[in-house]
């Protein structure tokens, strides 16, 4: 199970460790500021005071061994490069941190960084598709059962056709689109007769099992 | 073409007003801050210096014209409720408003918003389901040619199966769900036999100008 370090529990901090540990992950929230971590406290697995820009604090909070660690801290641009700097240097994998603005973003990086996250901009940019496309789905009404999943051809469906491989009747899966590694094209709703090329994506809709018996029937 | 008032041009304002810009709108951008207008000034259609909570300068600007308005204040929460109140009362049909808070989103509703927009929670939800899927799609790879849409079933595919329709070999779509009004069910990836009922919604994987000609041959 993974172990989720979420530094800054103000709104997106909060919300994002509140989600992460109602679906189960091992989640270790810190804020500077108590009553923040005093409300966290009931949603979030695990909720600490502590300054996260003090190397000594995320070395005695174990947070050198968590998988992902998501820097939350919004207005003290100086506090985000700093812990997103210590996060990395303590060993961290993976650490995303959000930014407030792209030159903010361009320092992140520079420091080590490995995703940005910029909600303003992401919404906006959603936005303006769903107000330029009213009918077009942004998020996938497909939530809970089913999803659509980017997977790579294993092996054993390669130099198969589709209707060989008959996903839809053998896991209730459907080849939306289907990415060509050799010609980066991207082909939608496939044919029958097409046939599975090595290192092909594969875009599915499938329900969320199917995902897990796909890679068994795969080996 | 839609007119659309942008309140506010910080980051998700200015954002979002470029972004419409780009599609094709007839963007007003306001802002209370020199500055930041001159900063918007190169891309967004019109920007404009004017307090948004002062009802003269909304009619003005011919902000009561706008099909959509959208308040993206943030740290001041009373500007973002009184642009909200007075955007309603000067006759504006859809107005998006930005929340800071549960709390600030639900006397947002209270004083006219028709939708709220909270960027901060929206990512964080986005971000917890992709740490917990990582093959996952939130977001469709579909931009640009296709897209996934979701039209009410047109009266001339009433009780047709989809075989008889022959969507994709007409136009290129595939129906990937149908939401049945009647039993508010969600079937996926319906049969060629399925039948379409009355108030029936079909969740299509289409090229996007297939929506136009399926309006079309719907009539
Ligand atoms: N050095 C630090 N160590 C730990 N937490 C910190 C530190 N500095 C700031 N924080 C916390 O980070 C949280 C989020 O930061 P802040 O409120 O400045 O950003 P924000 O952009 O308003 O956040 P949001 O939009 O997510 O509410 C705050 O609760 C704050 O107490
Ligand atoms: N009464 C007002 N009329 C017009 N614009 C206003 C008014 N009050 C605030 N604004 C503008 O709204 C913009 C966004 O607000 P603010 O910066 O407080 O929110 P924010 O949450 O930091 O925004 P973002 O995250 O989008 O950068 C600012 O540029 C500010 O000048």
């Amino acid at each position: 199970m993974k172990r989720i370090a979420v530094i800054g529990l103000g709104n997106f901090g909060f919300y994002l460790g509140r989600e992460l540990t109602r679906q189960g992950f091992d989640v270790l929230g810190l804020d500077v500021r108590k009553e923040v971590v005093q409300h966290a406290k009931n949603d979030i697995a695990v909720a600490v005071t502590a300054d996260a820009t003090q190397k000594e604090n995320l070395l005695d909070l174990g947070v050198a061994e968590a998988d992902v660690a998501v820097v939350t801290i919004g207005t003290n641009m100086l506090a985000s490069i700093l812990s997103t700097f210590l996060l990395k240097e303590i060993g961290v994998r993976n650490v995303y941190a959000k930014a407030l603005s792209e030159e903010h973003e361009r320092i992140l990086r520079r420091v080590g960084a490995d995703q940005i996250l910029f909600p303003e901009k992401d919404l906006a940019l959603s936005l303006a598709r769903r107000l330029a496309n009213p009918n077009m789905l942004e998020y996938l009404p497909f939530i809970g059962d089913h999803g659509i999943f980017e997977v790579e051809a294993p092996p054993a469906f390669v130099g198969k056709t589709l209707r060989e491989l008959d996903l839809i009747n053998r896991f209730g899966t459907q080849v939306l689109a289907v990415r060509q590694a050799r010609s980066d094209t991207l082909t939608f709703i496939p044919k029958a007769d097409f046939v599975i090329r090595p290192a092909d994506v594969l875009i599915l809709l499938a329900p969320n099992q199917a995902m897990a018996q796909l890679n068994k029937a795969a080996q």
